[in-house]
């Protein structure tokens, strides 16, 4: 899975 | 982490910091947007709650903390302290036209369809029209404050530089995040008039001042 949501960013 | 992300943030932290400080030596919140910093505070509170069951890193869990309390104490500035500097007449943007319609894309496009998803995706759409208060404000009065230009150049270059950071990471993780990459990229899109008149003017030493 490569669409996703970053958890790191802000 | 990379560069780009870092001074992304570091570029956000002094937003806050300017315009605490010109809050501060002013002793006047003229020139500021409410209805913006109200929609920061959603924004914030709605993505980084999930500090209380996700754990990234010290950073990530710092920065957080410190946008979230620092948003809700520039509100309380603007609504108690300096509550007679705010002139709510020249602050008129409709922000329910913004809310509105970013609730609706949170439903289409999140990456699950869960409470905290839809409320984060939420955050971002959101996020990336919060400025236009405070842009539509600035039309208005024509003029700006020099420190007030500091704050938002400073604020639409953390946005700016979080692009390179996704192509970076395209590159290096082979990952990409495209509602926040979409959202991310009209942000940045709706400082570009903002940025020109900032460096064509401020940046020489000039006054901010838009065309008539």
């Amino acid at each position: 899975e490569t669409l996703h949501r970053q958890k790191d960013e802000l | 982490m990379n560069l780009f992300r870092l001074f992304g943030d570091l570029s956000h932290l002094a937003s806050i910091f300017i315009l605490l400080h010109k809050i501060r030596t002013t002793r006047s919140c003229r020139g500021i947007s409410f209805k913006t910093q109200a929609l920061y505070v959603a924004v914030f509170v709605s993505r980084y709650l999930d500090i209380l069951w996700e754990w990234v890193s010290l950073y990530n869990f710092v920065m957080k903390v410190f946008f979230i309390a620092s948003s809700c104490f520039i509100l309380y500035l603007m609504k108690m302290k300096y509550r007679p500097t705010h002139d709510p007449s020249i602050d008129t943007f409709r922000v329910e036209f913004l809310v509105g319609p970013c609730a609706l894309l949170a439903l289409i496009f999140n990456y699950k369809f869960t409470f905290t998803e839809v409320l984060w995706s939420l955050s971002i759409f959101l996020e990336s029209l919060a400025i236009l208060p405070q842009l539509f404000m600035l039309q208005r009065t024509g003029e700006a404050e020099t420190i007030t230009t500091h704050y938002l150049a400073a604020l639409g270059a953390y946005r700016a530089l979080y692009i390179p950071n996704w192509i970076y990471r395209y590159f290096s993780e082979g990952v990409v995040d495209p509602i926040a990459v979409t959202a991310g990229l009209v942000q940045t899109a709706l400082y570009a008039d903002f940025f020109y008149v900032y460096f064509t003017t401020v940046i020489q030493g000039q006054k901010f001042e838009l065309p008539a």
